[in-house]
């Protein structure tokens, strides 16, 4: 465990909750796409099936994995029914089949071993690295955002860039390399590159988050 | 190899 790691689950972490402070601030999922938080669980789900037999393992991991199941599954109940009006399925309209299908065939491509966890944990890296997609595909078509909206996107996005120096630290210190989640992290890291360029010219600076 | 099989990350 390093610094880069720890902040990057504390980033990750703060994200959700952001997420539900801005849906109970303004009453409202405007501008949150619901195919990617579907997607998220579908990651969540399918890379933390060892809490069943590792709990003991690491306390901070298997509470970090209730945490994240259970808070994006309570987000999608709350966007289903609570926020359901705010939805419209006219912008979120991202293909995700093409996102699932693509991460279930690099996890049959790339797993560490054929057994059915590996598989699934492989396809839940790959799946997570595209599954911002539809939130970032449906900000581009509404071209704006609400700026706790952007805060939400800059530490989920944050999460798994810090989880990069996290790597490179225990490569060389540990000789600990994952290749698959190593590849799949720079991936995701690089989807968000054009949106923490807006953030960081735009938002960080007091103006509204709009695209040019 | 045997030592990534370990999940020890998130």
């Amino acid at each position: 465990m390093n610094l880069f790691r720890i902040l990057g689950d504390l980033s990750h972490l703060v994200s959700i909750f952001i997420l539900l402070q801005k849906m109970r601030s303004t009453r409202s999922c405007a501008g949150i796409s619901l195919r990617t938080q579907i997607l998220y669980l579908m990651v969540y789900c399918t890379r933390y099936l060892d809490i069943f037999w590792t709990f003991n393992a690491s306390l901070y991991n298997s509470s970090m994995k209730l945490v994240f199941i259970l808070s994006t599954a309570y987000t999608i109940y709350l966007m289903r029914t609570v926020y359901k009006t705010a939805l419209d399925p006219q912008i979120d309209t991202f293909a995700t089949y093409y996102l699932v299908g693509g991460a279930g065939l690099l996890a049959v491509l790339f797993p560490y071993k054929y057994t059915v966890y590996e598989v699934l944990w492989s396809f839940s890296i790959w799946l997570e690295s595209v599954a911002i997609l539809p939130q970032l595909f449906m900000l581009q078509r509404t071209g704006e955002a609400e700026t706790i909206t952007t805060h939400y996107l800059f530490a989920l996005g944050a999460y798994r860039a810090l989880y990069i120096p996290n790597w490179l630290y225990r490569w060389f210190l540990e000789g600990h390399f994952d290749p698959i989640a190593t590849v799949a992290g720079i991936i995701q890291t690089l989807l968000y590159s054009d949106f923490f360029y807006i953030y960081y010219t735009k938002v960080l600076k007091g103006k509204k988050f709009e695209l040019p | 190899y045997e030592e990534v099989l370990v999940k020890d990350e998130l």
